[in-house]
């Protein structure tokens, strides 16, 4: 349920912030 | 490597060293938490994020853009955040020495004091010392359009609510940084984005900086 959760919990699953794609090969 | 390309006449900002010199690659371990090896690693990807677009030696927005979202097209709040705070020197690129200091946070053994800080100034969208309610709809929405997600108003206002029910602590309607250390600590799996566990050793993702090294077992 959306409602529930906290808006940094889905803030936090953003693409732009996930830097670990930057050592993808 | 990229640096070996043929000249680009259009290509104005083109460094003249083709590789990163030993005292500077020391200065920036002394800086770091990285060693003189991995800092060499960390060169072979900045060699590769920075000449994907534009072959200049500087990490262009799009050049993040496309390393993070395998496009270079469309705007991103959260890229635009982070950019912003790679550039040290705000002229628009990254520098490898910028690049260096902003993995540095990212460090597994990077204290959880400077992630917790990094990440409010990312959130912090406007610079004002302070996470506002306003900024957190933004980036609410903003997360909403990159998963292609939809919520209504009403469950965005519930969501922004519950959030500040949870995080700010005096109720004045915006999140200090004391509000926001306390509420992360209790919350750990909001820092995830920041630690890279390949920053570890950074020297095996990237091992053709042996190829390139100056420094033989640093």
């Amino acid at each position: 349920q959306p409602v529930a959760m906290n808006a940094f919990e889905l803030i936090s699953m953003s693409k732009g912030l996930n830097l670990g794609n930057l050592f993808d090969e | 490597g990229c640096f070996e390309c043929l000249p680009n006449p259009i290509n104005l900002r083109r460094p003249k060293k083709l590789r990163c010199a030993y005292k500077e690659l020391v200065r920036l371990s002394q800086e770091s938490r990285f060693s003189v090896n991995e800092v060499e690693a960390l060169y072979e990807l900045f060699k590769k994020l920075s000449c994907s677009i534009v072959d200049d030696g500087f990490i262009h927005k799009e050049e993040l853009q496309l390393a993070l979202f395998q496009t270079s097209q469309g705007e991103n709040l959260f890229l635009d955040r982070v950019f912003d705070l790679f550039d040290e020197k705000r002229n628009g690129v990254i520098a490898f020495e910028e690049f260096i200091h902003a993995l540095n946070v990212f460090h597994p053994c990077a204290p959880m004091e400077e992630k917790i800080d990094f990440v409010f100034k990312l959130y912090d969208l406007r610079q004002t010392g302070f996470i506002e309610r306003e900024e957190v709809k933004q980036m609410v929405i903003a997360i909403l359009m990159e998963s292609e997600m939809k919520l209504s108003d009403d469950l965005l206002e519930q969501i922004l609510d519950k959030t500040f029910a949870d995080v700010d602590a005096d109720r004045d309607g915006r999140i200090n940084k004391e509000e926001w250390k306390d509420f992360v600590i209790q919350h750990p799996s909001l820092l995830r984005n920041m630690t890279l566990p390949y920053l570890k050793d950074i020297s095996t993702v990237f091992p053709s900086f042996v190829f390139n090294t100056v420094v033989e077992n640093a």
